[in-house]
């Protein structure tokens, strides 16, 4: 049975699609059978692992309001051992599209609950930046949240509402949903308010900090436009480096 | 009558708050009466500009919701000729709540044509990352839309989708509806993708793309935990010398 992740913040780039993409890009390289759920109308997940958008014939959208198998939906990518669910901008209007359907928080849930969907090991589910249905269902969907925390001051503010939705979620639908870490992303340590956000992180959430800190590194923004995880566009990078780290530190959480 | 701009971008985290405080922050300088309204659930203008979360009272919620007066709404700010609607998290579920009101798109042009808010010289919309009913709303009530743009690949993507959705809005509900600007902002010219992605944008949008480009300068990230603008936080800084520049520059195509 696989370990589902969302990846997810509210605030608006701060690393949940360079973080899907390259943690699972990590996880597959050490043989683990990954599947990442691109559940953003942006769909960046989908193009930074090539998927063009003329190939996007059953997409996320497909699952929630179609009920189309998971299976129709799965496309292999240009790494061994990971797979994608793409998405398009169709989704940006599920809000209003599932307001009558009882079960729309569910319907992620429901779709994962297949052969196909337990084949995998992990499942990644790359959020869109916003508290909504689509963040909702993911959570339903998910055993714990990852959420990427970027060392700024405007990160910070919206991490107390992200929690209280986890909780929300915990108490409504989903009753071992958890965090599973706070990765910090684009950390520049020569910059004092990293280290000030990094030093307040680890005070008051302690062990939901994961140890590896991702550094702002340029080889993570280039290689989406190669559509490759950097892993593969440089493996010898400070980027590709933490991620594996990032991918060792999760394998060892849950051996 | 104000000019009214909607700051707005569906790619999270590319500089819409940084933009709508500093740029406000700038024309206010030059003797302008300029009103910030913050109509993004985060409330990141409403905190960058010191209105704690128990000072707001009324919101932009109240506006749309409840039809609440734009003056009992609007708040001063530390810096002069700067003034404030305040958003709050209830605004997240603003898609859901007003689905059935058949005037959704029109509440914030509405609460506009109204003495206070044609008392000011320019209005400045802070839009959350997406392209849902509050961002439309913002569409409806503009004159124009400034468009932050990273130089990055993934923020690229997103700016045909937007461009759809301002056509939509100008053939629907608002036919002068226009980009007033495209601001090229956290550019690192020492970065060949920064500098591609400018060439790349002054090559296919011209004249849309602002001379003035605004650098990665991390006195901007520092000053939303002053609740200050980056120009009194540090005037002499590259990131103040820059919001100036923009000021000027639409100042200069407005007068
Ligand atoms: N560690 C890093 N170093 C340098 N650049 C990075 C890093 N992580 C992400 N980026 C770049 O920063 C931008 C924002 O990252 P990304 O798009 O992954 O964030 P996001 O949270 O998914 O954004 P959104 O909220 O729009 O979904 C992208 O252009 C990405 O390439
Ligand atoms: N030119 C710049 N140089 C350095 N840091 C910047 C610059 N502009 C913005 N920032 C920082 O980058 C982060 C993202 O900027 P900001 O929050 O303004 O983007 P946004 O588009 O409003 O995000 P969201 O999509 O979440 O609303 C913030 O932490 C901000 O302080
Ligand atoms: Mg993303
Ligand atoms: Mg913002």
């Amino acid at each position: 049975v696989p370990r589902i992740f969302a990846v997810a913040n509210q605030k608006g780039g701060v690393g949940k699609t360079t973080t899907a993409i390259n943690l699972g890009a990590a996880l597959a390289a050490t043989g683990q059978k990954v599947l990442i759920i691109d559940i953003d109308p942006q769909g960046n997940a989908s193009t930074g692992l090539g998927i063009d958008l003329g190939a996007r014939q059953t997409t996320t959208y497909d699952i929630l309001m179609a009920g189309a198998p998971l299976a129709d939906a799965v496309q292999s990518t240009n790494v061994a051992n990971l797979a994608i669910i793409p998405a398009t901008t169709d989704l940006a209007s599920a809000d209003i599209d599932l307001v009558a359907n009882e079960r729309r928080i569910y319907l992620l849930q429901t779709a994962l609950q297949t052969p196909v969907g337990r084949s995998y090991d992990y499942v990644l589910i790359d959020c869109p930046p916003s508290l909504n249905l689509l963040t909702v269902n993911a959570f339903v969907a998910a055993d714990a949240v990852i959420v990427p925390l970027q060392s700024e001051f405007f990160a910070l503010e919206g991490l107390s509402q992200l929690m209280l939705t986890i909780r929300d979620v915990r108490e409504r639908a989903n009753p071992g949903l958890r965090i599973e870490g706070i990765a910090l992303t684009m950390h520049d340590a020569r910059n004092n308010l990293a280290r000030q956000v990094e030093e307040d992180a680890r005070e008051n959430l302690g062990d939901l900090v994961f140890e590896t800190v991702i550094p702002r590194n340029v080889r993570l923004s280039e290689a989406p436009s190669y559509a490759m995880p950097v892993l593969d566009y440089d493996p010898a990078s400070r980027g590709a480096q933490a991620y594996r780290a990032l991918a060792a530190e999760l394998l060892a959480r849950n051996a």
